[in-house]
């Protein structure tokens, strides 16, 4: 466990933990992407098959059920619990666009042609463009609420820490996964633009705008 | 990880 990796699943921890307060204090999905949690969902069910069969630490164990529980709970309150604030008319990503070439990808590109491999190599990219519908969201209402760009700060940090806990894995163990440092890289990229808002807007104070 | 051994990170 690199320092790097514990920071980069702190910040997933506060990220997810930031969404469940956003929704539960404001009682309001307004600005919030129910097809990105959907996927999210998705994600977690998929790679961590392997709960009750590989125990790795209680740590592993623990974030995992952490994930899974925490990523339905938001699932039913955007749904179910507060289904009327729910944002569906900005929320229109396809997903199907995503899902699919990552199951793809998947039955091509896994460490063994078996269903927990390649379920783990579907979650590993399928989180990689998971933010999509999200992002798309921000875009189309040309704006995010504070604590939701707090969210989706913590949440792109997350894995460029892991990029960081990559580099420090090969420099020291010399070895690497190619799946998930490739999806991982894709993953981060994918919030640039979103970073660049966040700090140049955000940070001083400004609501995040995507400017027309 | 290793395809075998499970994957350690999360």
């Amino acid at each position: 466990m690199t320092l790097f990796r514990l920071a980069g699943d702190l910040s997933h921890v506060l990220a997810i933990l930031l969404l469940l307060y956003k929704i539960w204090t404001t009682k309001s999905a307004a600005g919030i992407s129910g097809k990105t949690q959907l996927m999210f969902c998705m994600v977690y069910v998929t790679r961590y098959l392997d709960l009750f069969t590989s125990f790795i630490s209680v740590y592993n164990s623990t974030m995992k059920v952490l994930f899974i529980s925490a990523s339905v709970a938001t699932v039913y309150l955007i749904y179910f619990k507060f289904k009327a604030t729910y944002d569906g008319n900005h929320d229109t990503f396809r997903m199907e666009f995503v899902i699919v070439p990552a199951l793809i990808l998947a039955l091509i590109w896994n460490y063994a042609f078996t269903f927990f491999e390649i379920s783990w190599a579907f979650s590993i990219f399928l989180e990689a463009v998971a933010i999509l519908p999200q992002l798309f969201m921000v875009t189309k209402t040309g704006e995010a609420e504070n604590i939701t760009s707090h969210y989706l700060f913590a949440l792109g940090s997350y894995r460029a820490l892991y990029i960081l806990n990559w580099i420090d894995r090969y420099y020291f163990e010399g070895h690497w996964d190619p799946i998930a440092v490739t999806a991982g890289i894709v993953q981060t990229v994918l919030y640039g633009d979103f970073f660049y808002l966040y700090f140049t807007r955000v940070i001083k104070g400004r609501k995040l705008q995507v400017l027309p | 990880f290793s395809g075998h051994g499970g994957h350690d990170e999360l």
